[in-house]
């Protein structure tokens, strides 16, 4: 899970923007 | 009943394909063509480029994390270049994550698979939709207000300049099946839903929604494409094209990773990671 924290958090959460 | 079924599929994953994905092939169409009162601004060498970031910052303000600004501030072309289509990629998975949500039973499936599914497949999506924004000259970006030609891509310094090439080859024989908006939506649901990717937990869960979305595809294309026969045996083997695709991307991408000076962003590292 740790590996993929973020796609976890997209999934999770609606639109979650992500900065670059 | 199925026959409805599979028609309602069809028409809810092009509804949240227009939902979610901000450029349609049928708008970039439009932009390509020229058909729109501002056309896309051409970037075919160094000094386009710079302009670019005085003209497209205007049309950009109050967006201040725009990967095209942001990257054109700094200073070697390689590395900007690069991180705009990193932007472009971490996009492009953010839009393709709530497009997956909203394949009917998608969100059903385990937390763990769903994670796999997007994993391996948000590069095959995204090299499906970037070719609606190609055509053999170049490539529309920063939401089709510009338009970098392929020579100039072609020109950078290796390795970058083996970054796009492949996906232009790509997308010109994908685009002489000339899918439109509807198709894609059922393709793209159908590279989401694969149930043969490692590591998945329950497959035939995924299977069963997978099947569903390829006999909708089928209909769907007998239906929109009359004429065209072999399109879908055709539209399958883009599927195992698209894999390859995507080998050769990510090994690419390591291989800059560890010979240039540059970052790759966080999301796009956990996606790379033990892929293949």
């Amino acid at each position: 899970k740790e590996k993929h924290k973020i796609l976890h958090r997209l999934l999770q959460n609606s639109t979650s923007p992500v900065d670059l | 009943t199925q026959l409805a079924d599979l028609k309602t599929l069809a028409r809810q994953l092009h509804e949240a394909y227009l939902r979610h994905f901000h450029l349609s092939k049928a708008k970039a169409r439009i932009f390509l063509a020229g058909k729109t009162s501002t056309p896309p601004f051409v970037i075919h060498d160094l000094d386009t480029l710079q302009q670019a970031q005085q003209i497209l910052a205007t049309h950009m303000q109050g967006d201040e994390k725009d990967g095209l600004v942001s990257a054109l501030q700094e200073r070697e072309t390689e590395s900007r270049l690069f991180r705009c289509c990193q932007h472009t990629s971490v996009e492009t998975v953010t839009q393709l994550t709530e497009f997956a949500k909203a394949v009917p039973g998608f969100a059903n499936l385990d937390l763990n698979d769903q994670v796999t599914l997007l994993k391996y497949g948000v590069h095959e999506a995204f090299f499906t939709l970037l070719a609606s924004c190609m055509n053999k000259d170049g490539l529309l970006v920063a939401h089709g207000k510009g338009f970098i030609t392929r020579e100039f891509l072609k020109s950078l310094r290796r390795p970058f300049s083996d970054l796009l090439e492949p996906k232009f080859q790509f997308a010109m024989c994908f685009n002489a099946l000339q899918l439109d908006d509807s198709d894609l939506a059922l393709f793209v649901a159908a590279i989401i839903c694969c149930g043969d990717r490692p590591g998945l937990a329950n497959v035939s869960h995924i299977e069963f929604i997978q099947e569903s979305i390829i006999h909708a595809l089928q209909l769907h294309l007998q239906a929109n494409h009359p004429d065209n026969t072999f399109l879908f045996p055709k539209l399958l083997q883009k599927l195992a094209d698209l894999r390859q695709l995507v080998t050769e991307h990510a090994q690419l991408v390591q291989d800059i990773k560890k010979t240039q000076d540059t970052s790759l962003h966080p999301l796009l590292q956990e996606i790379y990671k033990d892929m293949y």
